[in-house]
């Protein structure tokens, strides 16, 4: 099989960059992740995603499907959704 | 809806503008703020005077990226529009817009309008809301400035912190939120909760723990959403469970949650139909007896037989001489029992059958 073409895989960096950064100031990723190991599978990451998807209503996969990141990329308030 | 606790303790708020955004004329930015206030104070007690020096309790400012003391940051163009703080001193309730965004008095740009209501409801108390029609949910939504902007979702998320509009026209007397040194306190109910004794008043209790002199101040409905205001009596019985009255309704508490199937009627207890309500209750943990106090009687229920004693109702001037004709609410408390009348209360020793003190309702204040 071929590698993915440089530009989708960057893509895919760029898109996992931003949801770190969203799941880190909205879903106290950071905070919690500080705490605990994160585990090889990226199960926390995978959790804060599912808890994402779960406020807004979207179907709760755990991945960054199109939906979630198109929520990711909405402007919003800056006040966390959770952890308040 | 969610809030975060506590909300403002009082209802008259200041706000100032600490600059203006080039984007817009003052004018409209003063209309679009002052707007966005009055969403809330039309469905709530609260009123909103804008000050032009000093230290408003909802402080106003654009600012870009990182800025001040303030422990969050803008993003440039999009992303992250505005944030503002819980009600509390310092950042508290203070409001601040990204100047990097283009701000617009309608919805060719965004509208701050919008954003300023959807940010004052968290300087009020608010979390965000998942109800994607709230005006409190995160991510902002372009809609119609004539429209009316929140959503019953938010009416009820910030009338649970403040109330609705009093009934009475004159808006300023709304529910009157009780003080804790009040010479003239009264309380609806009191009752121990294992180590803590809670004091309800209104849609709200204090609760103070056993010998630690801190005070802390909530309302009922952030323990107990099911539960109503003004509730009449309470007491813990032998099982660890908390029962509370109002009317003919009793609720049962066990480990801080409402259990299912209540209320329930107080008569099950073994009341007569002619009893419509319970004053006050206290439970002698040592005789596992429960003294109901009703007008100017009293019962007594057997907590292990679950029955009422015979021989009752009995005048609560004769089974308790000294305290008068009616109780408010009663305690026990390291063997004495507290009971409340009005703005007295009276230290009572149940085996001597006597009054040992006589004092101000709110002595356990710290006042």
């Amino acid at each position: 099989s071929s590698a993915l073409p440089a530009d989708q895989k960057m893509e895919n960096e760029e898109n996992m960059q931003l949801a770190q950064a969203y799941l880190n100031q909205f879903y106290s990723l950071e905070i919690e992740g500080s705490h605990l190991v994160q585990s090889k599978n990226g199960s926390l990451l995978d959790g804060k995603i599912r808890e994402m998807q779960a406020f807004f209503g979207l179907t709760v996969t755990g991945t960054l499907d199109s939906n979630t990141l198109e929520i990711m990329k909405t402007p919003r308030c800056g006040v966390p959704d959770v952890g308040q | 809806y969610g809030y975060t606790l506590p909300g403002w303790r009082k209802y008259n708020l200041t706000y100032r503008i600490m600059n203006y955004t080039p984007d817009m004329a003052r004018a409209d930015v003063d209309e679009a703020i002052q707007k966005a206030l009055e969403v809330w104070s039309k469905v709530t007690p609260l009123t909103f005077t804008k000050i032009f020096k000093g230290i408003a309790d909802i402080m106003i400012a654009f600012r870009t990226r990182v800025h001040g003391r303030c422990p969050r940051y803008f993003d440039g163009p999009l992303g992250v529009l505005g944030h503002a703080f819980p009600p509390g001193l310092g950042l508290g309730g203070d409001t601040h817009f990204d100047e990097d965004e283009n701000w617009t008095k309608d919805t060719a740009g965004f509208s701050l309008f919008l954003v300023a209501a959807h940010e004052f409801g968290h300087a009020l108390g608010l979390s965000h809301s998942n109800d994607q029609t709230a005006l409190m949910f995160p991510n902002y939504v372009s809609l119609d400035p004539s429209k009316y902007p929140l959503s019953q979702d938010d009416i009820d998320g910030i009338q649970s912190i403040y109330g609705g509009l009093p009934t009475t026209p004159s808006k300023p007397k709304g529910p009157k939120i009780p003080h804790a040194c009040d010479p003239d306190l009264t309380f609806d109910a009191i009752t121990n909760i294992r180590r803590e004794v809670m004091f309800f008043k209104g849609r709200h209790l204090w609760r103070i723990y056993h010998d630690i002199t801190d005070v802390e101040f909530e309302l009922i409905a952030s323990f107990w959403p099911s539960l109503p205001a003004d509730l009449q009596a309470a007491y813990e019985n032998p099982r660890d469970k908390i029962l509370v009255f109002k009317d003919e309704n009793f609720w049962m508490i066990g480990a801080y949650n409402v259990l299912p199937r209540y209320p329930r009627s107080i008569h099950i207890l073994g009341f007569p139909r002619y009893v419509k309500k319970i004053d006050a209750a206290v439970c002698d943990q040592d005789t596992r007896k429960t003294y109901f106090f009703v007008g100017i009687w009293c019962w007594r229920y057997d907590e292990m037989t679950r029955t009422m004693d015979r021989g009752y109702p009995q005048r609560i001037v004769r089974h308790f001489p000294g305290i008068g004709l009616r109780v408010d609410a009663a305690f026990q408390h390291k063997g004495f029992f507290y009971f409340f009348r009005g703005s007295k209360q009276f230290e009572y020793d149940i085996k001597a059958k006597s009054i040992t003190r006589i004092m101000r309702t709110n002595t356990w204040f710290q006042c």
